[in-house]
């Protein structure tokens, strides 16, 4: 009988940080944060916990550091604003919670959470928000949300379109 | 957008997927993180899947539940599916981005068409280990 298993993955995207401006000091800031939250998904799995308490502890870590494009340094719209979504899915039942457009909980993954244990599977703006902070879940303002190079990247992309230039960059059509 | 996928020691399988979404999006635009099925999926009989990239493509082609398709009636691999899925549905579409993914054995897919991604990996018995551009 083979001996089970853990494993796990994380991922995030690149975004418009393209591979010409990552110095070393950067990428070595990434490989950090990577460790870490890698270290948050495994301590679930190695006591033998739940896939879907470790991919939602991994991602709580994700949110929690400026580096990427989720809860904390996360990306502006046009408008200047933060609108934020995620999902969680749990393999053994295909029991699903996701929220979209919402700002103000530092995590959106507990928010996704917090869904899934309800009737719904798909919940968007203030009522998700209201959720949230009848579960107590910790909040932030835009000072908590706001990083430079997410504010910069607006800038650029904004400046990109008003002079009619069309983006070649392809991550600039994605998170 | 940022995601994790697992595989745990009673062999259940999940995936959580979180973004702020695409720089300079219009107000209201939801793209594909939140939408399960396309960049979220999760089956214990098949797969867990997380995708990040241009939204729109990943929802039209139903990324996560593509993957899981092929696995599930065409006997493909997970490496097998997931590749498909990234090079060619998604790309030729102008569906820039990845995908990671584990399956009910502990194998992990991670292919991407973009640029730059960001990612790790960790498994029992094995070292952490993590990957930017690669």
């Amino acid at each position: 009988m083979t001996k089970q298993t853990w494993a796990l993955a994380v991922h995030g995207g690149a975004g418009t940080i393209l591979r010409a401006k990552m110095t070393p000091e950067k990428e070595a800031a990434y490989h950090a944060a990577l460790r870490r939250v890698l270290e948050a998904g495994q301590a679930v799995l190695r006591d033998g916990g739940l896939a879907i308490d470790a991919v939602t502890a991994a991602v709580v870590v994700l949110e929690d550091e400026p580096l990427f494009n989720a809860g904390r340094g996360a990306v502006y719209t046009s408008a200047g604003e933060q609108e934020m979504d995620a999902a969680v899915m749990d393999g053994r039942d295909r029991q699903a919670g996701a929220v979209a457009g919402i700002f103000g909980p530092r995590n959106p993954i507990r928010v996704a959470r917090l869904v899934m244990d309800s009737p719904q599977v798909l919940l968007t703006g203030a009522p998700a928000v209201d959720l949230a902070r009848a579960a107590g879940l910790p909040f932030g303002d835009r000072d908590y949300f706001f990083t430079e190079p997410r504010w910069t990247a607006l800038q650029e992309t904004m400046a990109l379109r008003a002079s009619g230039t069309a983006e070649t960059d392809p991550a600039r059509r994605h998170g | 957008t940022v995601g994790a996928v697992a595989l745990d020691l009673s062999g259940n399988l999940a995936a959580a997927t979180s973004t702020g979404g695409m720089t300079a999006k219009p107000p209201g635009r939801v793209g594909d993180s939140p939408v399960i099925g396309a960049g979220t999926f999760a089956d214990n009989a098949i797969c867990a899947v997380s995708g990040t990239g241009h939204g729109e493509i990943f929802i039209r082609w139903t990324a996560g539940a593509e993957i899981a398709a092929r696995i599930r009636h065409a006997g493909q691999t997970l490496e097998q599916a997931a590749t498909a899925v990234v090079m060619e549905d998604l790309m030729p579409n102008d569906g820039s981005g990845g995908v990671i993914a584990v399956d009910r054995a502990g194998n992990i897919a991670m292919p991407f068409n973009c640029e730059g991604m960001y990612r790790g990996t960790a498994r029992r018995g094995e070292a952490p280990q993590t990957f930017i551009y690669r």
